[in-house]
């Protein structure tokens, strides 16, 4: 699975994620990536929200939303905190495995996995890209 | 920050002897390629959407968007990049097809586009744009969706456009107890089924 996070000079927010599924999907299996909420999400005043992983965990947990909604919901509740609770807590306990990509209104990123790896990048406005696959 | 772009190729259970150096190097390079693309989006003033669409649609495998600008001769070298589990180098169903899928959202207008079961799309991230843009729906799928992106100008192939033989690969690997392959696959692949099985199945790197 890939996808992309960004926020503009606008200061508008956007997410974007495309897949071929799993490996050895059943054939008609529909998995988290085009589900919005799930695999997707972006709302201009708090995140954008991009997942990768075990989908149908991404799909029970509302995963891309949740992260949002605690930022939405909570006092004060910063992306990264959101993020981190929601693929370390949150999907970890129930057995899912994955991680999401993240962007908030100042432009702030999160990048958390609770796997060995996760292929990930970023680029801010000095046009520099950091790119990582381990921890 | 005035802009940013994030982005992921895949997260699961990577063995880090599973990458050596030559091939980490690829993916180090494609995932930059995706950044830069995305980057230069940004900063001449793009927008957010057309930012997250161009990096994705550098990581499912096809460049074209940006012209003539600085990036173009990098982007020669990742034409059908064909590593991330997207676009060109899907991984295959259990009855050896590739079934892609995408979305995007709008976090101004919280409109989104969705689409799925796609097998002749070459870009799926453009027809996901595309099903936000120009429809009344959310989520479209199947051949519905598929005349959408032919109607829309988007390009159309083959579905053997998305075989990789290293997909193809990982789809025979899979243990070996489980229903056979139907009889949609290619023949010369029958007589070696993959399997599925909801304990064993390792559900990386396909994301």
């Amino acid at each position: 699975t890939v996808g992309a996070c960004a926020l503009d000079t606008h200061g508008d927010l956007a997410a974007a994620t495309s897949t071929g599924g799993k490996t050895n999907k059943w054939t008609y299996r529909i998995g988290d990536t085009p589900l919005i909420s799930c695999g997707t999400y972006a709302e201009n005043s708090y995140a954008a929200v991009s997942g990768t992983g075990n989908g149908e965990f991404f799909i029970r947990y509302a995963v891309a939303y949740d992260i949002v909604a605690q930022m939405k919901y909570g006092a004060n509740v910063s992306l990264a905190k959101a993020a981190d609770k929601t693929i370390h807590e949150t999907m970890k306990n129930a057995g899912g495995e994955g991680g999401v990509v993240a962007v908030d209104a100042h432009g702030r990123v999160a990048l958390p996995f609770n796997t060995t790896g996760m292929y990930r990048g970023f680029i801010k406005e000095d046009g520099v890209p950091h790119v990582a696959i381990f921890h | 920050s005035r802009f940013a772009l994030v982005l992921h190729g895949g997260a699961g259970v990577i063995p880090p002897d599973s990458l050596p150096p030559p091939t980490r190097e690829k993916y180090v390079a494609a995932l930059k390629e995706a950044l830069l693309a995305g980057y230069t989006v940004l900063n001449e003033g793009g927008t957010s959407l057309d930012a997250t669409e161009v990096a994705v649609r550098v990581m499912e495998g096809m460049y074209d968007a940006l012209g003539e600008s600085r990036w173009r001769w990098l982007m020669m070298f990742f034409l059908d990049c064909p590593l991330f589990n997207a676009g060109k180098g899907a991984v295959f169903s259990r009855d050896g097809k590739n079934m892609c899928e995408a979305s995007i959202m709008d976090g101004r207008t919280m409109k989104a586009g969705a689409t799925t079961l796609l097998t002749t799309v070459k870009n799926p991230i453009s027809l996901a744009r595309v099903i936000k843009d120009t429809t009344p729906h959310v989520f479209i799928a199947a051949p519905e969706a598929e005349k959408l992106a032919a109607e829309s100008g988007l390009e159309i192939v083959d579905p053997s456009y998305f075989f990789t033989e290293h997909r193809w690969k990982q789809h025979l690997e899979q243990p070996a107890d489980s229903p056979a392959i139907s009889e949609s696959a290619p023949v010369h692949y029958k007589d070696q089924p993959p399997s599925y099985s909801e304990k064993d199945a390792d559900p990386y790197p396909q994301g």
